[in-house]
C-alpha cells in the first residue's frame, strides 16, 4: 500500500545513503522517485556521487563501482528486513584489491546478525572466511566437498597474494 | 533461524551425496569454474520451494536431476534437505530443528517432506514466510545478478523496493 | 596496421591529456575500480567513429566530455586522437603512420582530422573499413559483454554470426 | 547472402571445435542451425559438452564455462578475419586459475598475428604481459597513466600470488 512503501522507501533511502558513504569511503549518493505523486507507479532513480567526482547517471560508472553500488543498495534493502541467512554468489567479481577489502569489513559486520554463505574467486574474501568449503570434481561431471584449510588461505595473503 | 546442514544427492551435479554443515557466521565456498559452488545456490533455492526453472537455470523442471557424466548414470530423482536451528523458535513448530525435503521422480513425481513427514508445498511456504511480518526468510544474490538491483530501468527498480515493502 | 599511439584529452575522465605508447604484442591495462580503464576501450570505440551512446556508455553526446571534478573544472571539448603505424600499407595512404583526430565541443560541434588535416567522418570510416575485403578494423570485447556471444536467444546469436560474414 | 553466409558459418564451426576443445583441454563443442533450409533467418543453436561430462543447454553452464565458450566463439569468429588489434575488457573476471591460465596461453598464440590490449584484475594476466599501463586517479575524478613493473608483478606470482 502506498503509506507502507513510502515508509519502506524511506528507510531504504537512507541506508543506501550511509552504505553508500561506507562503501565508497566518502562522497554522497540518493534515491528519488521520478514521480512523486504517484509512488506506486513511480520508477526510481539512483544519483551516485563517489569521493571527488560529480553526479553522474550510474550507467556512466565502471564496472566495480556499479558494483560497490549494488551491494550498498542489496544491504540498504536487507536492513529493513534483516534475513536469517544471505547467500553471495561472487558477488565481488569485478572489484579491486581495496575494494574487496571494503565489502569483507561490511559482510563481518552483519555476520552478527545473519548468517552469510559466500562463493567466491578471491583470496581476501577467503581469509575474511570463518570456515571454507571447496567443490570440485575430482570424478569429471560429478561434485564434491573437499575441505580447504584457511590456513593456507591466510598465509597466502601475507605474503600479498591478492585477488 | 540458522542454516544448519545442507544435504544433496542427484541435484544437479551432485551425482552422489554431498553434505555441508554450516556453523560459522561467514562460510566461504570455492573451487575451480563449473565444479558446483552455484549448484548449491540453487539447490538452496530449490529445497526452499523456488519453482521458476529460469532462476534455477533449468529448461524444463526435471533438467535438475543429475544428467550422468562419462563415468556415472543419470540419477532417477533429485533430492534435496535442509535442516534450520530451531531454538529460537522462530519457525513456530516444537522441534529444536526443522528439516525440509523436497524430492523429484525422473517422471515428474514430486513430493515434500517435513521432518521427514510427508507435507504439503504451501505448508513448508506458509511456514518459511510466515516467521514474522513479511519476514525474509533468505536473501540469495546469483552470481551474475548484482546489476539488476541498479536496473537502468526505474520501473524494474521500483519493483526491487515493492519486493522490500 | 598497428596502433602506436592513443591521446585524449577532455574525454570522460580524462580531464587532463593522458597518451598511450602501444608497441607491445600484448598490453596490459591495470589500475583499480572507477579510474578510466574502460574510458581508454570507450576513446578508442569514438575516435573510430563509433555514434552509439549505449556503446560509450553514454546519455547524450556530450556526456563523453569531462564533465569536471571537485578540483577540476569541466573541459570545453572532447579530443581524442589514434596513430596508426602503416609501413606495411594496409591503410591506401602514402605515410608511414595515419593520425585520425575527433573532437567534440560543448555545443555539440564536431569535427575529425586526418593527419591534422579537417576530414570527413566517412572518408575516416571509409579508410579503416576499405582495408580490405569486409576487414574487420579493430576487435572489441566490452567489460561484461562477453556472453552477448553466446546469448540465449538463437535470432541474437545469428546475428552476430551475420556480422561476421 | 546466403552461399557467403553458410561459408563463413562451417568455418566459425569448424573453428569453435577446434579452440573449445584447447580451452576446455578436451570434450566437444558444435554450432548447428536450428532451421538449416533458411539459413539466413534461423537460429544457432551451441552444444558444449566439457571433458567427462554431458551435453547440457549452454544456460546450464557455469559462469566461468560461459565465459570459455564465449572466448572460444570471439576466436572462432576472430579467425575468419583476424583485426590488426583486439581489446578485452576484463574477459578474464569470472575464470579461476587454471582457466586464467589456458586463456592467457591462447591470447599468446594470437598475439604473433594481432596487436593485444588487455585490462584485467587478475595477477596471473598482468604477468602474460608484454608491457603494463596503471590507468588510476591521483587527483579524484582526473584520470592519468602510471608506470606498472611487471617484474614486480611476476615475483609476486612466483610467490603463488594468484587471480
Ligand atoms: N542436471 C545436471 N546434471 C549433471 N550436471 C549438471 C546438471 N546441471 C548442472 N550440471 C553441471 O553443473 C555445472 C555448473 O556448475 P556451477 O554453476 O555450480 O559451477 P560453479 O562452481 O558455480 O562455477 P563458476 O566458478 O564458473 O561460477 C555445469 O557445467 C554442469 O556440468
Ligand atoms: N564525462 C565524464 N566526466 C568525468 N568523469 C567521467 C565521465 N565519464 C565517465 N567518467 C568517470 O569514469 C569512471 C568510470 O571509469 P571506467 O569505466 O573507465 O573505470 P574502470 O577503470 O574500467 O573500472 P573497473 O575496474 O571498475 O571496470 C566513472 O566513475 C566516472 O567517474
Ligand atoms: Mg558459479
Ligand atoms: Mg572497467
Amino acid at each position: 500500500t502506498r503509506r507502507m512503501f513510502l515508509e519502506t522507501f524511506e528507510k531504504i533511502r537512507s541506508n543506501f545513503a550511509r552504505l553508500f558513504r561506507r562503501m565508497f569511503g566518502g562522497g554522497s549518493a540518493d534515491i528519488l522517485l521520478t514521480n512523486p505523486e504517484e509512488p506506486l507507479t513511480s520508477g526510481v532513480e539512483i544519483i551516485a556521487k563517489p569521493p571527488g567526482k560529480e553526479a553522474l547517471p550510474i550507467s556512466m560508472r565502471s564496472g566495480g563501482e556499479r558494483a560497490m553500488i549494488s551491494v550498498a543498495m542489496m544491504f540498504a534493502i536487507y536492513e529493513t528486513n534483516p534475513a536469517p541467512f544471505a547467500i553471495l554468489d561472487e558477488v565481488d567479481a569485478p572489484l579491486d584489491e581495496a575494494n574487496v577489502d571494503r565489502f569483507c569489513t561490511v559482510v563481518a559486520d552483519y555476520a552478527k546478525v545473519s548468517q552469510f554463505i559466500i562463493i567466491t574467486h578471491h583470496k581476501k574474501t577467503m581469509a575474511a572466511c570463518d570456515t571454507l568449503y571447496g567443490v570440485t570434481m575430482q570424478e569429471p561431471g560429478t561434485s564434491t566437498r573437499v575441505s580447504v584449510d584457511l590456513r593456507d588461505v591466510r598465509s597466502s595473503e601475507l605474503v600479498g597474494a591478492g585477488a | 533461524m540458522r542454516i544448519v546442514k545442507l544435504e544433496m544427492d542427484g541435484f544437479k551435479s551432485f551425482g552422489r551425496p554431498v553434505s555441508f554443515e554450516f556453523t560459522a557466521p561467514i562460510t566461504g565456498v570455492v573451487g575451480p569454474n563449473g565444479c558446483g559452488k552455484s549448484n548449491v545456490v540453487d539447490a538452496t533455492r530449490w529445497v526452499l520451494g523456488e519453482m521458476s526453472r529460469k532462476a534455477l537455470r533449468a529448461g524444463s523442471s526435471t533438467d535438475v536431476i543429475f544428467s550422468g557424466s562419462a563415468t556415472r548414470k543419470p540419477a532417477n530423482r533429485a533430492e534435496v534437505s535442509i535442516t534450520f536451528d530451531n531454538s529460537c523458535g522462530t519457525l513456530p513448530l516444537s522441534s529444536r530443528t526443522v528439516k525440509i525435503t523436497r524430492r523429484l521422480q525422473k517422471n515428474g513425481d514430486s513430493e515434500y517432506l517435513l521432518n521427514d513427514e510427508p507435507a504439503k508445498l504451501r505448508d513448508i511456504k506458509g511456514l518459511i514466510e510466515g516467521t514474522g511480518a513479511g519476514m525474509s526468510a533468505y536473501s540469495i544474490m546469483e552470481q551474475g545478478k548484482m546489476d539488476s538491483l541498479i536496473q537502468s530501468n526505474p520501473d524494474d527498480r521500483r519493483r526491487v523496493f515493492e519486493e522490500a515493502a
